[in-house]
């Protein structure tokens, strides 16, 4: 049998044709469903090593240059579609980590078979060209979150907040009995499960296109962190909002999205945690807030929010019936002095803006480059294993 | 290790920014 060597020859003519086709032309949706997640990004490499067995600078220098110019081109010219952005950002990270292990350099080796070893560049470092390429990655990642956040903030309010899955209070009847509550024949108004279901697309997404496990963590955790600060910041803007019920709602809301991270074996990912701030909120439109011993359990356990945070919620807590008793002025005096030792932000509002600095964990890949095979459908038949 | 018969060369990258020089280069010569 032919042994080949895990290379793919092409001509300095041809490379702007490879280039448009595996990268400028390349469609996702026919890529992704029954490929080897970072198939473009490896076949890219299978060049590189062709050209740099030629010892050739320009031609690597042309063909890398070209390589980061038209990634950056294809994203420029899809910056809205989420799909796009995913494939690219998961083909520029798996490019960047062959770039890493087939370097030669030790670091990078340790997971190698025998076989890639001998596979690694002979000639050249390209170590500033992986530098290049991470700067590209941070800012296709950038703006996929931005794509993201677009698409989620609309329903965030409605679906974490407005929307009533728990009854009344007094009229708690199984949902299997649940009369059909007018919210949502009228409107299409968005529900919890329109939030979940949002989130499970951008992750099938992610996992269609090939992203790096680690990078999904990293997204979820930044979209968490997005659904807690913008539901809390409309908490401490909506006095209406601020009730024992809707903390209730709130609480069941949030193990939503717990069970969502376990279905998704995310439950890992410190996503959970930036939601802390909005727990603790929705925990202390719940508990009591007449006597002193309340004032000090409330001091006590809510680490995650600031005092201005904490007198903002109690002091626009509004009882959604006559039982219940509004928190007295003289209450909140007391939560107060209990706060005054804390040196936090005087800040309310959380930034919605805030984005987590994103890492790219260097990952081995398992494949064998000289057992890949070209679609047809990339056109690339001018390339020769 | 592999023992290497002798260091890689570098190649000394552009910046993204020369990185677009070239590009708008390239498109002005081309038709």
């Amino acid at each position: 049998a032919k042994e080949y060597l895990g290379m793919l020859q092409y001509q300095r003519e041809d490379e702007a044709r490879l280039i448009q086709n595996l990268i400028l032309d390349l469609k996702p949706r026919g890529v992704v469903v029954n490929m080897m997640p970072g198939l473009p990004a490896h076949l890219l490499l299978m060049c590189v090593r062709y050209a740099d067995a030629q010892n050739d600078a320009a031609m690597v220098r042309s063909l890398m240059n070209s390589t980061i110019s038209a990634i950056k081109q294809v994203v420029k010219e899809h910056l809205e579609d989420f799909e796009m952005l995913s494939f690219w950002l998961s083909n520029t990270c798996h490019f960047l980590n062959c770039l890493k292990q087939y370097s030669g350099e030790e670091e990078f080796m340790k997971h190698n078979s025998p076989h890639q070893n001998e596979n690694c560049l002979k000639n050249f470092d390209l170590s500033e060209y992986r530098q290049i390429l991470s700067d590209v990655a941070i800012r296709i990642y950038h703006q996929f979150i931005v794509v993201m956040e677009n698409n989620i903030q609309p329903i965030i309010v409605p679906g974490m907040l407005e929307y009533e899955s728990l009854q009344g209070l007094s009229g708690l009847k199984p949902t299997g009995f649940r009369k059909r509550s007018s919210s949502i024949d009228d409107t299409d108004a968005y529900t919890m499960t329109s939030v979940l279901q949002q989130l499970s697309y951008f992750y099938s997404t992610m996992c269609q296109s090939g992203l790096d496990a680690e990078l999904v963590r990293q997204v979820a955790k930044q979209l968490f962190y997005l659904i807690g600060a913008v539901t809390l910041n409309s908490l401490f803007l909506r006095k209406d909002m601020c009730s024992c019920r809707k903390g209730m709602q709130i609480r069941c809301n949030i193990s939503y999205l717990e069970e969502w991270l376990k279905d998704k074996n995310l439950q890992t990912s410190t996503a959970r945690g930036t939601l802390e701030p909005l727990s603790q909120a929705a925990w202390l439109l719940q508990v009591k807030k007449t006597t002193d011993s309340d004032a000090k359990e409330i001091a006590e356990h809510c680490p995650s929010l600031s005092a201005v945070q904490i007198i903002k919620i109690l002091n626009s807590y509004t009882p959604i019936d006559d039982f219940e008793k509004r928190v007295t002025p003289s209450f909140v005096r007391k939560v107060q002095a209990l706060l005054s030792g804390r040196e936090d932000s005087a800040q309310l509002m959380l930034d919605t803006k805030y984005l987590f600095p994103v890492t790219f964990p260097f990952s081995a890949s398992p494949h064998a480059l000289e057992l890949l095979q070209i679609p047809s459908s990339f056109k690339l038949g001018f390339l020769r294993r | 290790g592999t023992q290497r018969p002798r260091p890689r060369v570098l190649l000394k990258a552009p910046t993204l920014a020369e990185l677009e020089e070239m590009n708008t280069s390239e498109e002005e010569e081309s038709p």
